[in-house]
This record gives C-alpha cells, sequence and structure tokens, in this order.
C-alpha cells in the first residue's frame, strides 16, 4: 500500500495549480523515497519534473514502487477544497486504481475525504542529464511573473541575455519592443521574502523562448519568493521552484531558433 | 522554431 501525510496540505495545492493548466494528465511515482512526477505539455515543448521526498512527510509508506495516474484538472479542484494549515494524506491500493485524498483540519474538528480514480497513463520517462549551467540566475519569483506577463504585451517570445552586469529580458512585436534589465543586488535586510537577484555566469548566455510556456511556469510563483532561472546556450533553460525543504518543482523548455 | 523537449533528453 501507499500512504503519504503531508502536514502543510496548501503545498500540494500550489503544486496543482502550478502544473494543471500545462499538463492535463500524469503520473505520481511513488517509492519508499518519495513522489515524483514527469510530464510533457500537449505540444511537448516543455518538461515538468516534480519531486517530493519522503523525509518532509510527517508519515509516509510504499510497500512497493507504484505508479499513481491522475487527471491533474480533476485532482486540482478536488486540491482546491484543502484549507491553508490543513493536512492532507493521500492513499493508494496497490495497482493505483483508487486514490483517496483526506484533508484534515490543525484542530482535528474536520476531516473531508475524496476518491479520484487513477488512470493508466502510458508516458515516457525522459532521461534529464545532471549539467552545469553556464548562467544561473536568482531573482524574486514574483519579479519573474511580472516581467513574462510585461513582455507579453509586446511579444510572444523574450531573449533572456545574462552578462557579468545583470540579465536582461526582451521582446518584440509588432507595437514595438519591451527590454527589462535586472543588475545583481543584495536581498533587503536578508528577508526571505524580498530577496535580491544574483548571477553565477561561467559563460553569457543569450536565448530566446516562448513566453506562453514562461507564463505557464510562473503558476508556481505562490511555492516560493526566489525562483532559479539556469541557462546553456543550445539546451533547455530550467526554471526551479522549492517545495518547502522537501524538494522542488523544475520546468523545462526547449530555447526557440530561427527558422 | 521550437524542438521538442524529447529531442534535448533522451531515454533513461
Amino acid at each position: 500500500m501507499f500512504e503519504a501525510r503531508l502536514p502543510q496540505g496548501d503545498l500540494l495545492k500550489k503544486i496543482l495549480e502550478a502544473v494543471k493548466d500545462l499538463v492535463t494528465d500524469a503520473n505520481f511515482d511513488c517509492s519508499s523515497t518519495g513522489i515524483s512526477l514527469q510530464a510533457m505539455d500537449s505540444s511537448h515543448v516543455s518538461l515538468v519534473s516534480l519531486l517530493m521526498r519522503a523525509d518532509g512527510f510527517d508519515h509516509f509508506r510504499c510497500d512497493r514502487n507504484i505508479s499513481i495516474g491522475l487527471n491533474l484538472l480533476a485532482m486540482s479542484k478536488v486540491v482546491r477544497c484543502v484549507g491553508n494549515n490543513d493536512a492532507v494524506t493521500m492513499k493508494a491500493d496497490d495497482n493505483g486504481d483508487l486514490v483517496t485524498l483526506m484533508f484534515e483540519s490543525q484542530d482535528g474538528s474536520k476531516v473531508s475525504d475524496w476518491q479520484l480514480r487513477g488512470l493508466d497513463i502510458d508516458s515516457e520517462r525522459l532521461g534529464i542529464p545532471s549539467t552545469d549551467y553556464s548562467s544561473v540566475v536568482t531573482m524574486p519569483s514574483a519579479e519573474f511573473a511580472r516581467i513574462c506577463r510585461d513582455l507579453s504585451v509586446i511579444g510572444d517570445t523574450v531573449v533572456i541575455t545574462t552578462t557579468k552586469e545583470g540579465v536582461t529580458f526582451a521582446s518584440k512585436g509588432e507595437l514595438g519592443t519591451g527590454k527589462i534589465a535586472l543588475r545583481q543586488s543584495a536581498a533587503i535586510d536578508d528577508d526571505a521574502d524580498s530577496p535580491g537577484v544574483s548571477i553565477e555566469l561561467q559563460e553569457p548566455v543569450s536565448q530566446s523562448f516562448a513566453l506562453r510556456y514562461l507564463s505557464f511556469f510562473t503558476k508556481a510563483t505562490p511555492l516560493a519568493p526566489t525562483v532559479t532561472i539556469s541557462m546553456s546556450n543550445g539546451v533547455p533553460l530550467v526554471v526551479e521552484y522549492p517545495v518547502g525543504d522537501m524538494g522542488h518543482i523544475r520546468f523545462y523548455l526547449a530555447p526557440k531558433v530561427e527558422d | 522554431m521550437q524542438r521538442s523537449i524529447a529531442s534535448f533528453f533522451g531515454a533513461p
């Protein structure tokens, strides 16, 4: 059997909000080490990779590896009913046919039980090589979301360029052009809610990406005050948000190249 | 032009 209890149920809510518009159905792969999920969007341009380590749950039991296939839109509708301080318990039988989600209020005065039918999803799992990226930008997640939103007014592609001085996001379209430059900056009073912008630069990078997908990724903004954007020329970028201190959600996006 | 993400990441 599989059973896992997450004290901060709102993490699961935020994860579902982050992926439900990008991915329709996905397998939650459960093993004794935790839960992982890997899924491509319907056009196979981007990839989501979620990791929730077993030690981040206050109870975690997985007798044998199982894949729980779920429709993420249906799951997000159920998980939206999680109160912010609720704990969430996920349970599944050994073949993952039936999944139970239980929400408990902090004082134990309310318990709700939901069951979702598991889906048989045939998805290939891709091997993602561990890579040293040429440029790694860490910045406030809300700022990244805002930049994606603001540049979408101008065009559908953003050119992200890193240099020693900072990072620029530029877009152009029929209306004109827009460019937003961020310099490296310190965090305000080491306040985790006001992180600064930092750039680890091995080599400068300049690549084009579809704003539509980056905007989907920014639905994960409520998960964390900071986001990390890792890039190398000619390979997909990675946009990473931490999931509490138990894991991460990573979004990979292939660069756009000239026709 | 946009390459598929799978073309960058092979089978595990």
